[in-house]
């Protein structure tokens, strides 16, 4: 059966380290690390995640622009995940369309 | 990815389209329509991934909405040249970025068209007037071409998949002339959100990667769905 998508709210009024935590809530926390991990291993080739990891440790902003490395530093922090992880997921499509 | 535009004999747009991706009985767990409120009412609409911050389907509402389809050309190091020296916007961000800024249709256009992005893609694009439907097949540095609704010639839809337009598709992945045929069998006077879903649910425009289906038009923000497939 196919079933509608469940409807959030964004605020683009909170700094964006904190709009997507209220979402992220509603969902097995466990269940989106596994899921974020099992995508970013699966699908980022291994020369990528040479790049994204060691630089994400130091800072992302090295690599992509604000609002979206608040977000995704908000998001990695929320799931408790690695933000080279999350980064690696955002960039999934940058990293395997050639 | 299947997306169609298309206009109907009264000059509603309609915009429809399947994501197709890997992974999908996770990411079908993870489907959320989004909308991004600032000073209390809605700026856009978008459907995504939980984690995944980018926008590939959008509703900027009473303007424009739009989706973007995967397309696969150039060498990996291209992309990340573009990433990371020419600090290119990743393809969704831009989507993101553009249902945020731009004032109308025609101002979407040319920020979809020449804004320099990491990957080749193409973005489908539908407005709230007649004939506003614009297919953009996009390069990193620029558009490739630019393909309009034309409806006075007989073009009142586009089909856009994961190929140019102007080739034909492999046969071992067509899913444009199915589209075209359920299309054209359903008719121009009968076209709508409706009607669109059933086409999009159509194999194998439907098929087994299929995420969710989004029905929207720019006109009518409030009718926006997503329906999560398990073809």
């Amino acid at each position: 059966q196919d079933w509608a998508a469940p409807r959030y709210n964004v605020s683009l009024d909170l700094p964006p380290e904190q709009r997507w935590k209220a979402i992220l809530s509603h969902y097995n926390q466990t269940y989106l690390k596994e899921s974020m991990e099992f995508i970013y291993k699966s699908s980022i080739p291994k020369w990528v995640q040479a790049i994204i990891l060691p630089l994400a440790e130091i800072d992302i902003i090295f690599l992509v622009r604000e609002p979206y490395a608040d977000e995704i530093r908000g998001i990695a922090r929320t799931l408790e995940v690695s933000v080279g992880y999350i980064l690696g997921v955002n960039l999934a499509y940058e990293a395997t369309a050639y | 990815c299947t997306s169609i535009i298309a206009q109907d004999t009264k000059g509603n747009i309609y915009h429809g389209r399947n994501l197709d991706y890997a992974f999908p009985e996770i990411l079908r767990n993870l489907t959320v329509d989004l909308d991004f409120i600032q000073n209390g009412t809605i700026a856009y609409t978008g459907t995504t991934f939980l984690g995944y911050v980018g926008l590939w389907t959008g509703q900027s509402p009473y303007k424009f909405t739009v989706s973007g389809d995967a397309r696969a050309k150039g060498k990996w190091w291209e992309n990340a040249i573009a990433a990371f020296f020419k600090r290119s916007s990743p393809v969704s961000w831009l989507v993101r970025d553009v249902l945020y800024n731009a004032r109308d249709f025609e101002n979407a256009a040319l920020q979809l068209s020449k804004t320099p992005i990491i990957a080749d893609t193409y973005y489908i694009l539908g407005g709230t007037q007649s004939r506003e439907g614009l297919v953009i097949t996009r390069n990193r540095n620029g558009p490739a071409d630019l393909w309009p609704l034309d409806p006075q010639r007989g073009e009142w839809f586009h089909v856009e998949t994961n190929y140019d337009h102007w080739t034909t598709p492999p046969p071992y992945d067509d899913r444009r002339t199915p589209a075209i045929k359920a299309l054209n069998a359903t008719g121009q006077a009968n076209i709508n959100a409706v009607s669109l879903y059933k086409v999009l649910s159509v194999e194998p425009v439907l098929n087994h990667m299929t995420i969710y289906t989004t029905t929207m038009s720019a006109a009518f923000p409030e009718e926006y769905s997503t329906q999560i497939r398990n073809p």
